[in-house]
């Protein structure tokens, strides 16, 4: 499950 | 991690490389928007705050410091190390337009009405236009040196190449980020006259000018 807080990109 | 994102992040890296060594290389910073360079610095800065809050990976920890480093050297070199070559009078996009409806959006329209949250979200809204006082002086000028064009296709290149990193997660990963998606497209959009300049004219080694 992706977290749409958690920004992995750049 | 797919083939697109690390591109995307390998041509921006590049762009900011090709910035600094223009700069550095020629002594001079004539032909660059110092508020360009301070709008990126501002996005780096507000976007990745996460850095004190969350760690992802080391290459993402990495880069994030190298981006944030490299912003704010270029910034130094324009306005203190450099200063003399700075071309302000030509540099005159209002920066203000830029910014507060930006800041209004951003607080309107985000994932979660938190504060590192709606940072984030300015700075991706930011960064889509960030590179418009670049452009309004190279419209204005008429002219742009070709090291500079390469810095602006590789930066135009970076996110066209997320738009595909996106594509491929929706599909591959079920994930998706409307508010990086819809800014991103604009972003690219913005490129697309200079991208038809840049074939056209600069792969042709033709210098990259304006008709009057």
């Amino acid at each position: 499950e992706y977290n749409i807080y958690q920004h992995d990109e750049l | 991690m797919n083939i697109f994102r690390l591109t995307g992040d390998l041509s921006h890296l590049a762009a900011i490389i090709i910035l600094l060594l223009k700069i550095w290389k020629s002594r001079s910073c004539a032909g660059i928007s110092g508020k360009s360079q301070i709008l990126f610095a501002l996005v780096f800065t507000t976007r990745y705050l996460d850095l004190f809050t969350s760690f992802i990976s080391l290459y993402n920890t990495c880069m994030k410091l190298i981006y944030i480093g490299c912003a704010y050297a270029t910034v130094y070199l324009i306005y203190a190390k450099f200063r003399a070559t700075y071309d302000g009078n030509h540099d005159s996009f209002r920066v203000e337009f830029l910014v507060v409806p930006v800041g209004g959006l951003s607080v309107l329209i985000n994932h979660d009405f938190s504060p590192l949250e709606i940072l984030w979200t300015f700075s991706i809204y930011l960064e889509s236009v960030a590179i418009l006082p670049q452009l309004f002086m190279i419209s204005k000028t008429g002219e742009a040196e070709t090291i500079t064009t390469h810095y602006l296709f590789c930066l135009g290149l970076y996110r066209a190449l997320y738009l595909f990193n996106w594509i491929w997660r929706f599909y591959f990963e079920g994930f998706f980020d409307m508010i990086a998606i819809v800014a991103g497209v604009v972003q690219t959009v913005l490129y697309c006259d200079f991208f038809y300049l840049y074939v056209t004219k600069v792969l042709k080694g033709k210098k990259l000018s304006l008709p009057a």
